[in-house]
């Protein structure tokens, strides 16, 4: 593998990327699909996390053109030069750009998007070309694998692990074969080790997300459904940080990285993704880790390592006198909270594959929980 | 060093396998002067850097493997430098 010239790299982990328009080759949503697999692809073997803007400069600016289309590198009309893209840095940096005289397929014919975009988001990132046959950084076009059996070589980690290091979560290994190891389809929801990334009421159901999938319970059918997340609402990220309903105003409140989503039913509302500073956040909080909405007081209290806000969800506000320290007002519930639940007058913190049952009136933990209890393990 | 043929200046595919070489290594713009002097062989060097890169025998010639690469889709970011 080889980095640009002086290794350039993205200075922080949580990165955002904007599709600014498509190609008429494939339908929106095909697009986005397989701009989020690519991103994925990178995102499994750093540290690094990515969201989608809908508006305004993003770091990552994905966009197709022919020709001259304003960066001095005009494409060649078919065939030769597919894409390229610029390595990291303000502005243009880190924009990938796709030569609409291709014609762009999801499978073997044609010019697979998947393939190139996850190649030219390597650019983006910081990886130059690679001399390796093998590597997805190999400069020559070629359709060699399925994208859902696609695996980076070791030569891909290898290089864009040297700029970010590897995937940090304790329970990801990171694989010193000659690829990453095969990612199950859908997580095995009574793995005893599963955690979850967020968990939410929906009008009366339950919803566990982990990774870019989600757990649907509902009261008629106790065995628990699993859905692709972007089954349900196709604009959303995955790998979520939090969510929660705000019962009062009919919708779950999606969070990732420093924006949120409303969702009511399926539809995700207009004017979102929005940031979560205008809920009153400092802009030292880059993330929060869980919230959770008390229905009866129509506060909503949100767990950002090992402090929480509380939110009057009637004023729209952010209550005075926070944040407060968790251990303060949860005695015994640890910090850096996985997501929170209320039900049954109890809340439910979880914290990796364990979860602990809160009695808010006797102000202790009553009872500790495997996390995917709720999923009839 | 005399160019045996392998990129003498009527080439068949030496005008794209000048412009592939100026575009991904880098390759100077004045082929031109130095095909007419003798003992040059800056283009022989380049196609052999190529060659290296993409995993190919190093013949300095552009054999029909090394067009066949050549011909094959790619992404447009240069493979050397620049």
């Amino acid at each position: 593998f080889t980095t640009f010239p002086g290794s350039p790299k993205w200075r922080k982990n949580h990165l955002t990327y904007r599709i600014v328009d498509y190609t008429p080759d494939l339908p929106k949503e095909s697009v986005d699909s397989a701009i989020e697999k690519a991103l994925k692809v990178w995102e499994e073997v750093t540290p690094l996390t990515f969201s989608r803007l809908s508006e305004g400069e993003a770091d990552i600016m994905i966009s197709f053109a022919v020709g001259e289309h304003g960066d001095f590198y005009p494409f060649d009309g078919p065939g030769q030069s597919l894409a390229h893209a610029y390595p990291p840095g303000p502005g243009f940096y880190g924009d990938a750009h796709f030569d609409d005289d291709e014609k762009w397929t999801l499978g073997p014919s044609g010019t697979n998007l998947f393939l190139v975009a996850a190649h030219e988001l390597g650019h983006s990132l910081g990886l130059f070309h690679s001399s390796n046959k093998g590597a997805l950084m190999y400069p020559v076009y070629r359709f060699s694998t399925n994208p859902t059996q696609f695996r980076l070589s070791q030569d891909d980690i290898d290089g864009i692990q040297s700029l970010y290091g590897p995937r940090p979560s304790p329970d990801t290994i990171v694989v010193p074969l000659s690829s990453v190891a095969p990612r199950p389809e859908t997580p095995a929801k009574c793995d005893p080790a599963l955690s979850f990334d967020a968990v939410s009421t929906l009008r009366g159901e339950l919803l566990l997300f982990k990774d870019r999938y989600f757990w649907r319970r509902s009261r008629w059918n106790s065995e628990p459904e699993v859905h692709l997340i972007s089954a349900f609402w196709p604009s959303l990220p995955s790998y979520l940080d939090a969510a929660y309903e705000a019962h009062s105003k009919d919708s779950v409140f999606i969070f990732k990285g420093s924006q949120f989503w409303a969702v009511r039913g399926n539809e995700v509302q207009a004017g979102y993704p929005k940031s979560i500073h205008s809920l009153g956040f400092p802009p030292s909080v880059r993330k929060i880790d869980a919230a959770v909405s008390d229905k009866q007081k129509k506060k909503t209290y949100f767990f950002v390592e090992d402090k929480y806000w509380r939110f009057n969800e009637k004023r729209n506000l952010m209550d005075k006198g926070f944040p407060r320290l968790i251990k303060d007002d949860f005695p015994g519930v640890k910090s850096q909270v996985d997501a929170v639940l209320q039900a049954f007058g109890f809340f439910y913190f979880f914290h990796g594959s364990s979860q602990f049952e809160f009695d808010p009136n006797a102000r202790t933990v009553t009872h500790t929980l495997k996390s995917n209890s709720w999923l009839m393990c | 060093y005399p160019l045996h043929g392998a990129v003498s200046k009527d080439h068949p595919s030496m005008e794209f396998a000048q412009q592939y070489l100026e575009k991904y290594y880098n390759f100077e713009k004045n082929v031109e002067q130095v095909f007419r002097r003798k003992n040059s062989s800056p283009v022989v060097k380049k196609i052999q850097e190529m060659q290296k890169f993409l995993g190919l025998e190093m013949t300095g010639k552009l054999d029909s493997s090394t067009m066949d690469v050549m011909l094959k889709p790619r992404c447009g970011v240069p493979d050397v430098g620049g």
